[in-house]
């Protein structure tokens, strides 16, 4: 049972990595 | 030797972490000169995430009575919350010039930013939760200082009956923990001393027992008994100790000793 802030960190950490994928997609591409 | 010390920090971390440094490499290979395509929507994404970390992070904060955490925290939120700030810069500057190379710059430095802001916050909300189980073992240590002063059977009674749920969420909360970490030496330090500890607390309650029969018999060998008891209240303590010195190492303090 994660304490919220762990759970936003963990959401924080997804979102940062999509944007790291939709960057790395372009500078790969 | 795994980088992050508890599986929770490794699982949110060790993903982004591997795609922020495969994107460093990429950056530092090849300044490929491709138009970047509109950022907006993820990097809102982002700032929305940290908006929401950085409010339940102050509200951590607020509630907490750990002065340390209170310390920790703030510059680690300030940290991802400027690393957003890098990210909408970058996505403004990019939707005006998709190929502006401050801009990548920029993206390069924030996505880098929440990594260590977020790394930062939870390493801080881990060490005020292992100072949480530190007090709870050391609660464990100031009752059995007072072991000594238990010279009847009703004494012995109320000791045992007040140790006992003490001892028992020490053992709960240690045994969580050691699942938690990735550092299978520490794991092993943790279920060992551990173990030590159960199998002598029986052996604790029988030497004091001990010590009280003899005493109020008036018989002789309370010297030795006294000695006994003693002397298992030491190994206890011996090891309780071990406990709170290895729920405080992380693999970096390993890294630095060796």
């Amino acid at each position: 049972d994660a304490p919220e802030m762990v759970r936003q960190a963990r959401v924080l950490a997804q979102a940062t990595s999509q944007l790291v994928n939709a960057i790395k997609g372009q500078a790969e591409g | 030797m795994p980088v992050f010390h508890t599986k929770t920090i490794e699982s949110i971390l060790e993903p982004v972490a591997q795609q922020v440094s495969r994107l460093v490499i990429l950056h530092e290979e090849a300044e490929d000169g491709n138009a970047m395509p509109d950022l907006a929507r993820p990097v809102q994404v982002v700032k929305m995430a940290v908006d929401n970390l950085v409010k339940v992070g102050y509200d951590t904060v607020n509630v907490s009575e750990d002065q340390i955490l209170k310390q920790d925290m703030p510059p680690a939120l300030q940290r991802v919350e400027e690393a957003s700030f890098l990210l909408l810069d970058a996505s403004d500057m990019l939707r005006a010039d998709p190929y502006s190379a401050p801009a990548r710059k920029k993206l390069i430095e924030g996505s880098r930013g929440i990594l260590q802001g977020t790394s930062a916050l939870l390493l801080a909300f881990d060490e005020s939760e292992v100072r949480k189980i530190i007090r709870i073992c050391k609660s464990v240590l100031e009752y059995l200082a007072i072991t000594e002063v238990v010279d009847c059977m009703e004494d012995l009674v109320k000791f045992v009956k007040n140790l006992s749920p003490v001892l028992t969420k020490m053992a709960k909360e240690v045994d969580l923990r050691e699942k938690e970490l990735t550092h299978q030496v520490h794991r092993e330090m943790l279920v060992r001393s551990l173990e030590e500890v159960k199998a002598l607390t029986p052996v604790l309650i029988s030497a004091v027992k001990i010590f009280v029969s003899t005493k109020s018999q008036g018989a002789g060998g309370v010297k030795e008994s006294q000695g006994n008891r003693d002397f298992v209240v030491r190994k206890l303590c011996d090891e309780i100790n071990e406990i709170i010195r290895v729920l405080q190492l992380t693999t970096y303090d390993e890294d630095e000793w060796e």
